[in-house]
């Protein structure tokens, strides 16, 4: 991280913050529909890697911020192509946020809820005057405004960032010694555009001969049957860490029946190559991949590289003993 | 997806025999 060079690699995507601002910058605003894929290749965020330095609530922490940008931005085109007056159902589209099990769950509502309950003081100040302003909107909002201020997401929006700006782990406790509670409406923390909710429930589903049967009939009763009633409301599905044999099951299942009609994000998954028929056409949107390299015959690892994709193409960027900072070495 | 391990290998690899030599 030391090396990274900003100006040549974009946003270090250390926060939650700034990789979902980063990701969110590589989709087109036009790509309504379809799968994309984030492999941000970072210990605390990529389940592939092993479960001892992956953090389960950062993970959705990115997940969360990136689908909310992407959903207010779709919402803002909306807008822009509606009178701003009538704001129609297709403004107001939700997304669903997708992990393994109930058991996940519950450990990242846990943290969301008590960072909503124990917001700090020591926000920037450029937050600071945000949330002031969005206060004061609040607190004016009546008949009149109701239209242009209808939904409180967009505060909420600014709330989380700086809940997840300020703890510098995602630990249930991180906040308990360190930070001073600061009295607040908690009604005013907007979750109504996220809806985090499990592929499995509380079925436990191992690879065997009965696998499809149960991933078909717990994704029925958990995914399935929430989109069929919320089919007009919700527009974006984002499933976080699907590696496992009925993880990756599940989404081919869900990609082939949502797909044509909705926006698919998966971020950080693994399939076995090659990749299933369902996922052939799903794009890499985002890509970070850091490394180190070393010669066959030693030990000394100080060179560094890193392969990125933002856009079209993928960069390769290093840095050896002698670099500060991270140079580009190549583009493929 | 993506570039494969051995060209970023030989990329890195291009770039550090360079950089030897130029030193």
């Amino acid at each position: 991280e030391t090396s990274w060079n900003q100006s040549l690699m974009g946003n270090i995507p250390t926060t939650p913050m700034a990789a979902a601002q980063e990701i969110a910058d590589c989709f087109f605003t036009h790509e309504n529909a379809g799968v994309s894929i984030i492999d941000l290749q970072l210990p605390s965020l990529d389940l592939r890697q092993g479960a001892r330095w992956y953090d389960a609530v950062l993970a959705a922490d990115v997940a969360h911020l990136l689908v909310e940008r992407l959903v207010q931005r779709q919402r803002d085109n909306n807008v822009d192509a509606n009178d701003t007056n009538k704001q129609t159902p297709s403004s107001s589209k939700k997304a669903l946020l997708l992990v393994r099990d109930e058991a996940t769950v519950r450990s990242i509502e846990r943290v969301w809820e008590k960072r909503a309950l124990s917001f700090t003081e020591d926000d920037t100040e450029e937050e600071e005057n945000d949330e002031e302003e969005d206060e004061q909107e609040m607190s004016n909002n009546n008949e009149e405004t109701t239209v242009l201020y209808d939904d409180f997401a967009d505060f909420g929006f600014l709330e989380s960032i700086a809940a997840v700006e300020s703890l510098s782990t995602s630990s249930p406790n991180a906040s308990d010694s360190q930070q001073k509670p600061r009295k607040r409406n908690t009604e005013t923390i907007d979750r109504r555009r996220i809806q985090l909710q499990s592929l499995f429930g509380e079925a436990i589903i191992s690879e065997g001969a009965d696998m499809e049967q149960k991933v078909i009939r717990a994704l029925q009763s958990n995914v399935v049957s929430y989109l069929k009633e919320q089919q007009d409301e919700i527009d974006t599905i984002a499933m976080i860490a699907p590696v496992t044999r009925p993880e990756v099951m599940a989404i081919c299942a869900l990609v082939q029946k949502y797909a044509k009609t909705m926006r698919i994000i998966l971020i950080n998954p693994h399939f076995a190559k090659p990749r299933p028929m369902e996922l052939q056409h799903a794009k890499t949107v985002y890509s970070l991949r850091p490394f180190l390299v070393r010669a066959k015959d030693s030990r000394k690892t100080l060179t560094k590289i890193v392969v990125l994709k933002r856009k079209q193409e993928w960069e390769v960027f290093i840095s050896d003993s002698a670099s500060e900072q991270f140079e580009r070495l190549a583009v493929n | 997806d993506g570039p494969s391990m051995e060209w970023v290998a030989a990329c890195a690899q291009q770039y550090l025999q360079q950089k030897n030599a130029e030193s």
